[in-house]
């Protein structure tokens, strides 16, 4: 048994790229002999990712003595977004939680994390331009809100870790957090020809609510260097629009008839277009796609709802000629009693009918932590190892689907995050040799 | 490895012993980043915290932290 002290790091292209991207190049080579251990990469994000399997192929000997097999690795991603989404706005998660979320994604070669930073319940983002939002819409303005110091620690953690970081503001649902802050932004329901005190997604009809998405999405498009910003433009209800006299007497004006999904459209189209305007891309939820809206031809499409079979939707959103990310079967907040992790493993995202030209357009998919019923007490063992099903969905070859060799796999691999200090649940019985321990 | 590799070919019965005191991660000599490239910067000292977490640093690594 040889001795060696060193890994020697090559990274072939010059530059040590500022943000990694959609197009950034993660793969490399791993070589471990008896006296020298070489890893290559095009870019410096591939040789994160070879960082990573060389410390994972580092074993312990009983006497203590650590040590490496000889061991030849090539190695590259299947799919080139490889997502989680965190839910900050149904309950906070404090900073070093999102932090360590991160930390664990780069443990299983995750790439982007996508920010569902705002919603109904809460505005945690402390806005520059619009102060109010977070003073008004937070659980509380000083304790539960990210501040601009938090936002940039936490890209530049994901940055040091080969992660993108795409956040979400999700309109024009979802928003009654940002009542409060923006007066006049949300649409007043009304009961019968009165206003009923209650108010529902943003209002389309008003020149002064483009005003004030132009500022707010020019300063986030800023604050997140990353080229793509979350849209949202999802689960849009219609009843409080329907109520308002001025919204229908709109409609009428416009020629939508009855059909608010026409509205809708109108609202999210000059939304895109002004996003568009500040050199961004956007990702969307896939009604902006179903309800026939006019986006950029690279435009993404997420792909959740469950309730039509996703594999049709995937089609149609392929067939199309948009890119598609695919997240609707992967809803790890949906828990489960036994080995649930299976459920999210056996997906194929490339199982639906379409040409291989559509396939093509698949660029990967996101695991989704919608915040409900999790917060820092539970966000960590909800999320580990299970989302690591997806990660290796995501990137190991599409033959990789031996449930007993991943299982396998995936307990040691459990038993190393907990080695981390990580609190990943047990996938069945069993022990690690190392325990977690909270010291 | 989780998540599994594109292609891994191990050679049972053949390794070497790492020893935390003199283990370091360098860049090779035909690299074209090299040090004060941050995201590997500190990769390295990561990795290294990682791997050998009850060991003490070495010097040149107790330097950068």
């Amino acid at each position: 048994e040889m001795s060696c002290n060193e890994l020697l790091v090559s990274v072939t292209k010059p530059g040590c790229e500022d943000y990694p991207n959609m197009d950034s190049e993660e793969s490399y080579k791993l070589s471990i002999s008896e006296d020298s251990f070489l890893l290559t990469a095009d870019s410096v994000w591939g040789a994160l990712r070879g960082l990573e399997t060389f410390s994972q192929l580092v074993g312990r000997a009983e006497d203590g003595t650590y040590y490496v097999n000889k061991t030849d690795i090539v190695d590259f991603p299947r799919f080139r977004y490889r997502g989680l989404l965190l839910d900050t706005s149904r309950h906070y998660l404090p900073v070093k939680a999102i932090l360590e979320t991160l930390d664990v994604m780069a443990y299983n070669k995750l790439n982007v994390f996508h920010w569902h930073i705002v919603d109904d319940p809460s505005f945690p983002y402390e806005s520059a331009a619009f102060p109010d939002l977070s003073e008004k819409g937070a659980y509380n303005p000083i304790t539960h809100v990210y501040t601009p110091n938090d936002v940039k620690l936490v890209i530049e953690h994901a940055r040091l870790r080969g992660i993108r970081v795409i956040p979400e503001f999700d309109t024009p649902g979802h928003t009654l957090s940002w009542g409060p802050g923006a007066p006049g932004l949300l649409t007043p329901c009304y009961i019968g020809s009165k206003p009923s005190g209650a108010y529902g997604p943003v209002n389309p009809i008003l020149n002064s609510t483009y005003q004030f998405m132009a500022v707010l999405f020019r300063e986030v498009s800023t604050v997140f260097p990353d080229f793509y910003l979350h849209l949202g433009g999802d689960e849009v209800e219609f009843t409080c629009w329907r109520s308002n006299p001025e919204i229908n007497s709109f409609m009428k004006q416009m020629g939508f008839g009855q059909d608010y999904t026409e509205l809708e459209s109108f609202y999210i189209q000059r939304l895109l277009d002004m996003v568009s305007s500040y050199g961004k891309g956007y990702v969307v939820w896939q009604e902006v796609f179903d309800n026939g809206v006019k986006v950029k031809p690279d435009t993404i499409i997420h792909v959740w709802k469950e309730s039509v079979p996703y594999q049709h939707k995937m089609a149609q959103v392929t067939k199309a000629g948009y890119r598609a990310l695919l997240s609707a079967p992967w809803y790890l907040n949906h828990i489960s009693y036994g080995q649930d992790w299976l459920a999210a493993y056996k997906v194929e995202p490339l199982q639906f009918a379409g040409s291989s030209e559509q396939k093509a357009l698949v660029i990967g998919g996101e695991a989704c932590m919608w915040g409900e019923y999790v917060d820092a007490t539970n966000l960590t063992p909800r999320l580990w190892p299970r989302a690591g099903a997806v990660a290796e969905r995501l990137w190991s070859n599409e033959t990789v689907r031996d449930l007993q060799d991943a299982y396998y796999r995936l307990a040691d691999f459990r038993c190393k995050l907990l080695g981390r200090g990580i609190q990943a649940e047990p996938l069945f019985v069993g022990y690690c040799d190392h325990e977690y321990s909270r010291s | 490895v989780w998540p599994q590799p594109q292609h891994v070919r191990v050679w049972p019965g053949s390794s070497s012993r790492l020893v935390p005191a003199r283990f370091r991660f360098g860049y090779a000599r035909d690299s074209a980043v090299g040090p004060g490239c941050a995201v590997l910067d500190q990769a390295f000292l990561r990795y290294w915290r990682l791997l050998f977490a009850a060991q003490r640093r070495p010097p040149e690594y107790e330097q950068l932290w």
